[in-house]
């Protein structure tokens, strides 16, 4: 939520600007935008219309890099190198950064081994800085470095641009455990009624014992 | 809007909350005290 | 005017400290209002002591039958139970803590004292009565207020008692009538020989603008940890101490059963009813013990049912 709050300015300039750009600029602002150190959501910047009029130009290598950070990952990017731009630094160390949050969309434990492959990390000590000084102080991820099990446990992880057929999925999770809650409210109100019948059952049983007491004591 | 979803993607990856051999142990075990603890107050009553 | 019972009114206070109405009526007060500050300092306060019954010292007022408890400090004192003269270790801080109120404008007198029963239950043992009266002869007016910190987390709300006690040979009038609890083995005698000297206030309890504004915020927090706590995991021993309690009763109630076999022809119904009322109290234990663990399975399998079962 947090990090939700402090992208939601940048990305509001970002697509301000994109708005009154052509051509090259554009390509300009691609550059500035997915090297920015604080954000990490390009789908608005995506959905602008001056973007797509990037589609095949000359620069149309820019809009599929601006993809490629809403949507994509380091070994992506390194398996289609020679059709994209090279990146800087910055770009470098934030597509890493998206890298981890992709991974953790998948998995709450996320093994030193998988994540210094996909980071292009040769050992621990650089990975565990990685993780918290380039995500877990840039607030993109919260959770605990297990060393023992060489492992890195996630409890909270900023969400990426949803791909279109996300949606769906994100829909059917919803309705599903909407189904959940329902079926257990209405368990627990069968409970609920269980146990005053049971209730009620109790105290007639045992009116009817008190009056048989009553008549034995009579006769 | 792009940003309520990614909010929302980030929430539900958070489920299952917990979920591992310790934990159905644990809540096994907590199951079965309970059970039993039923069962000795059943008893008591008897 | 939600706020308004913060203002502190020296001159009415005075006057009620002059003409003392409650030294015509031993019941006179009924009533006990406590902010919402004072609570949660005492029942911290409590909880800190864990297994050791800790006190401290309640500031506020009074209005009409009823005793307003604004704020609570705790005393540098343990084991209340354990002592003849619980406080004699806090006279010092008590008067240096009196003199430094004054200093800083804190008009409130102490109005009462508060002290743990950690998972033996609210009420007065023979210690907190000669306490209490001592404090009703030279410290009127003046309240004894008990926490219990473990069974506060077990039932999920804040076990807490205001009492009073009668002034010496005084025979109440009737049975005050107090809600059941389960008193352990060890402290029923305590609790059977002093539970007619002392009687039970109403308590009731009220937050400031601020509080509200306060709680509020912390309303998430408050959740969170509702949420991810169980009463399983932070009461085993007070639960494996109430099943060993209930087991010592039973085996007492046999014990006497047993001894009193032969004679069973003639025992006196009185007796008899005694004893079943004895082993009532057993079943009614029991029954309570088992009740807290379901409602404890109960919110894990619910929670369980909302968080753990929905998959990607």
């Amino acid at each position: 939520m947090d990090i939700e709050q402090k992208q939601a300015e940048i990305i509001e300039h970002f697509v301000k600007q994109a708005e009154i750009l052509e051509g090259s600029s554009l390509c300009t602002l691609v550059v500035e935008a997915t090297s920015h150190p604080s954000l990490f959501a390009f789908s608005e910047i995506l959905s602008v219309p001056n973007l797509s009029t990037l589609e095949g130009t000359q620069h149309c290598s820019y809009l599929d890099l601006l993809r490629l950070f809403a949507y994509g990952t380091w070994n992506y990017y390194k398996g289609n190198a020679t059709h994209l731009p090279s990146l800087c630094l910055d770009q470098v160390r934030k597509l890493k950064q998206l890298s981890v949050l992709s991974l953790a969309e998948n998995n709450k434990i996320l093994p030193y081994d998988q994540l210094m492959r996909e980071l292009d990390v040769s050992n621990v000590r650089e990975l565990e800085d990685f993780l918290i000084n380039e995500c877990m102080y840039a607030g993109i991820v919260r959770g605990k470095i297990d060393q023992l099990r060489r492992c890195f446990e996630v409890q909270f992880a900023a969400g990426r641009d949803l791909r279109p057929e996300q949606l769906n999925l994100m829909i059917q999770t919803l309705a599903n455990w909407l189904s959940i809650s329902d079926n257990l409210l209405h368990s627990i109100q069968e409970k609920i009624k269980w146990a005053d019948n049971m209730n009620e059952a109790d105290r007639k049983h045992r009116k009817e014992i008190e009056d048989r007491i009553e008549e034995v004591k009579k006769s | 809007e792009n940003s309520l979803l990614r909010q929302v993607s980030s929430f539900l990856r958070r489920l299952p909350a917990i979920e591992s051999e310790k934990f159905q142990d644990d809540f096994l075990m907590e199951i079965n005290d309970t059970l039993l603890m039923s069962y000795l107050a059943m008893f008591t009553n008897c | 005017e939600s706020d308004a019972i913060y203002y502190y009114d020296e001159v009415a206070q005075a006057k009620v400290l002059q003409e003392k109405p409650w030294q015509h009526d031993p019941n006179f007060f009924r009533r006990v209002k406590v902010s919402a500050l004072a609570l949660l300092k005492m029942v911290v306060h409590a909880r800190s002591g864990g297994t050791i019954e800790v006190m401290g010292l309640m500031q506020g007022k009074i209005e009409g039958d009823t005793f307003i408890v604004m704020d609570a400090f705790a005393l540098p004192v343990e084991g209340t139970e354990t002592r003849v003269n619980a406080q004699a270790d806090a006279y010092e801080y008590m008067v240096d803590y009196s003199q430094a109120k004054k200093r800083v404008g804190r008009l409130e007198h102490v109005v009462g004292w508060y002290h743990s029963h950690p998972g033996y239950g609210c009420w007065l043992s023979g210690i907190d009565v000669s306490t209490q009266m001592l404090n009703q002869k030279y410290q009127e007016p003046f309240l004894a207020v008990v926490i219990d910190p473990t069974r506060t987390v077990t039932a999920g709300k804040v076990e807490i008692g205001a009492f009073r006690a009668y002034p010496e040979g005084y025979k109440p009038p009737d049975e005050p009538v107090s809600e059941y609890q389960t008193i352990p083995l060890n402290k029923i005698e305590d609790f059977g020989v002093h539970c007619k000297q002392y009687y039970a206030l109403d308590i009731t309890y009220f937050k400031s603008s601020l509080d509200s504004h306060l709680l509020d915020l912390l309303w998430n927090k408050y959740w969170v940890n509702t949420l991810s706590s169980s009463p399983f995991l932070g009461n085993r021993d007070y639960v494996a101490g109430q099943i060993s309690d209930l087991a010592e009763k039973l085996e007492q109630a046999e014990n006497q059963l047993a001894h009193t076999r032969l004679g069973s022809f003639f025992m006196p119904s009185q007796r008899k009813k005694e004893e079943e009322s004895q082993l009532a109290k057993i079943t009614r234990d029991s029954s309570k013990i088992t009740v807290e663990q379901v409602h404890g399975l109960m919110t894990q399998v619910i929670k369980d049912i909302l968080f753990n079962s929905v998959r990607q």
